[in-house]
């Protein structure tokens, strides 16, 4: 099964 | 202080209809170089980024950075009383309580004018990497639409899946499956219809189709889309917008353990 990641896990917070 | 006066108002009106279902409260970051938005939605799955250069305004002024964090619903509610080919201002004061709305006929001498009370926003700023991405694909907006629209009735993913001259959609449902395929296409009698796929290498990635579809709702903005991936990095979702501004959505994707 695939899971959705959240885009914090490949964007840096700014 | 701020004023920006747009040609058209159905620029602004469709870039909220566009977002307003994936963001609620936004800011709307205006300094000299134009209005920016970055907003990511609840789950924080997928992010909306939006770039009206200050060409797409004629004039624009913008002296200081003011950020007017308006609700979209709001937004939305005001827009509505302008009609599309109406000239619309926006205007704000350096340290704004509200923000303020003219909406003027070509045509005709009617004038209204609309204020927006702005709220105080403490949004999370994401940092998007440059990215070269692996493919990149540039296709008819309502085609796109149609594809997440057909598949999102049998299932709630899609994989992107791009190689040499062709990118193919792929869903399997509980009903059955689907898969619909798209080759390079160009024609000089209707470049409208044009797909474009480079590649550097192949890529296959799955993506919601609940946040494509919602997505979808800005091809009203641009006859184009592009969508450029790379493997295991978030999608880009591109709709260009006159004077190289932009509307693009970002989606993180689903990843197997």
């Amino acid at each position: 099964a695939k899971n959705q990641k959240t885009l914090a896990a490949f964007f840096t917070k700014k | 202080m701020l004023e920006a006066r747009l040609e058209q108002a159905s620029i602004l009106k469709k870039v909220v209809d566009a977002i307003k279902d994936l963001v609620q409260d936004c800011n709307f970051d205006c300094n000299d170089s134009g209005i920016a938005l970055q907003a990511m939605d609840n789950s924080h799955v997928a992010l909306v980024s939006m770039m009206l250069k200050s060409d797409t305004f004629s004039p624009f002024r913008c002296d200081r950075n003011i950020a007017l964090g308006i609700n979209l619903n709001s937004f939305q509610k005001v827009l509505r009383c302008a009609q599309n080919e109406d000239i619309l201002t926006l205007k704000a004061d350096d340290s704004p309580d509200v923000v303020s709305l003219v909406f003027e006929s070509s045509e005709q001498d009617r004038i209204s004018e609309y204020d927006i009370k702005l709220m105080d926003i403490d949004q999370e700023h994401l940092g998007i990497p440059d990215t070269e991405y692996a493919a990149t694909i540039t296709m008819p907006s309502g085609e796109f639409q149609r594809i997440c629209r057909d598949l999102s009735a049998l299932s709630e993913s899609v994989a992107i899946e791009a190689e040499k001259n062709a990118v193919k959609f792929v869903c399997n449902g509980d009903i059955g499956n689907g898969a619909i395929s798209l080759r390079n296409h160009s024609s000089v009698e209707k470049p409208e219809q044009n797909v474009n796929i480079e590649l550097s290498e192949p890529v296959a990635l799955t993506f919601s189709l609940k946040y494509l579809v919602n997505f979808c709702k800005a091809s009203g903005l641009s006859g184009s889309v592009k969508l450029c991936l790379s493997n295991e990095v978030p999608l880009l979702v591109e709709y260009e917008l006159a004077s190289n501004s932009y509307l693009r959505f970002y989606l993180a994707p689903k990843i197997g353990d």
